[in-house]
């Protein structure tokens, strides 16, 4: 099963 | 001193009953331009982004941009109490620590208002760039709803698939395995009932259905909705409210490693 990513990965805190 | 009446109140009832079942306590951000909100899930696996411009408002006046830090349960609870055909009027002071509703109708006469406690909500931002995506989907939002309501019975997650074929959704489970397919479909005289197929290359990604069915809360705010993705990036599941604003949702997907 592919595990779930999250939103910070993607785009950056800011 | 943030003043604002929309006579179509009825949006923005649309819009808490659209973010509540992903978001709890929710900042909504006051500007000269908008009111806007970003928030995340608590997982952080799914972002919402709303805007409804000052336009979209009769009266719209924000001396000071503001926050105003909501608990969305119980500005549902308040929601609750407003008829179909109500104006609502929006008010707080600079200090912004509590938000007065009014519920206005002026066929039945009836004036309801409410005086909201606000809280300081410390939130994560993320910088969302305005990127351009290799697959673009409008598609009626009713359809969209239906397909990721059926096919939470064969499995968790939802594979997207754009191809030359067209958006296929499939879901694999203990049962077996379920595909929908929807064509590029321009046959119709309504143009909300289309599907619009924009691809640059093919593009496939995994997403949790549970997160999927959560967005099409949004459903009654827009005949059409339109999903864009990349490889390997969140998908964009947007609600355009007229030509007024939007509820974006960015869902992240399921990688293999």
């Amino acid at each position: 099963k592919a595990p779930q990513t999250r939103m910070d990965a993607f785009f950056a805190v800011q | 001193m943030f003043e604002a009446r929309l006579a179509n109140g009825n949006i923005f009832k649309m819009i808490v009953e659209s973010i509540r079942e992903l978001v709890v306590d929710v900042n909504i951000d006051c500007s000269t331009e908008e009111l806007s909100i970003q928030c995340m899930d608590s997982a952080h696996v799914a972002l919402v982004s709303m805007s409804l411009s000052q336009s979209a408002f009769d009266h719209f006046r924000c001396d000071r941009s503001l926050s105003l830090g909501l608990n969305l349960p119980n500005v549902s609870k308040i929601f609750k109490m407003m008829g179909r055909d109500d104006t609502m009027v929006l008010k707080a002071e600079d200090s912004a620590d509590k938000l007065m509703l009014m519920f206005e109708n002026d066929k039945s006469g009836t004036i309801a208002d409410f005086e909201l406690k606000l809280m300081a909500i410390e939130a994560e931002q993320l910088g969302v760039p305005d990127t351009a995506y290799k697959c673009s989907i409008s598609m009626p939002s009713s359809e969209f709803q239906r397909i990721v309501r059926d096919l939470q019975v064969m499995g968790d997650t939802c594979k997207i698939s754009c191809t030359k074929e067209g958006l296929k959704f499939s879901a694999t489970g203990q049962i077996g395995t379920g595909n929908i397919l929807m064509r590029q479909n321009v046959a119709s005289e309504k143009e909300e009932d289309h599907v619009t197929i924009d691809m640059e290359e093919p593009v496939e990604l995994n997403f949790a259905l549970r997160y999927l069915n959560f967005f099409t809360k949004a459903t009654p705010l827009s005949p059409t909705v339109i999903l864009k993705m990349s490889p390997g990036l969140p998908i964009v599941i947007e609600y355009p409210i007229e030509q007024l604003g939007h509820v974006k949702y960015y869902l992240a997907p399921k990688m293999e490693e």
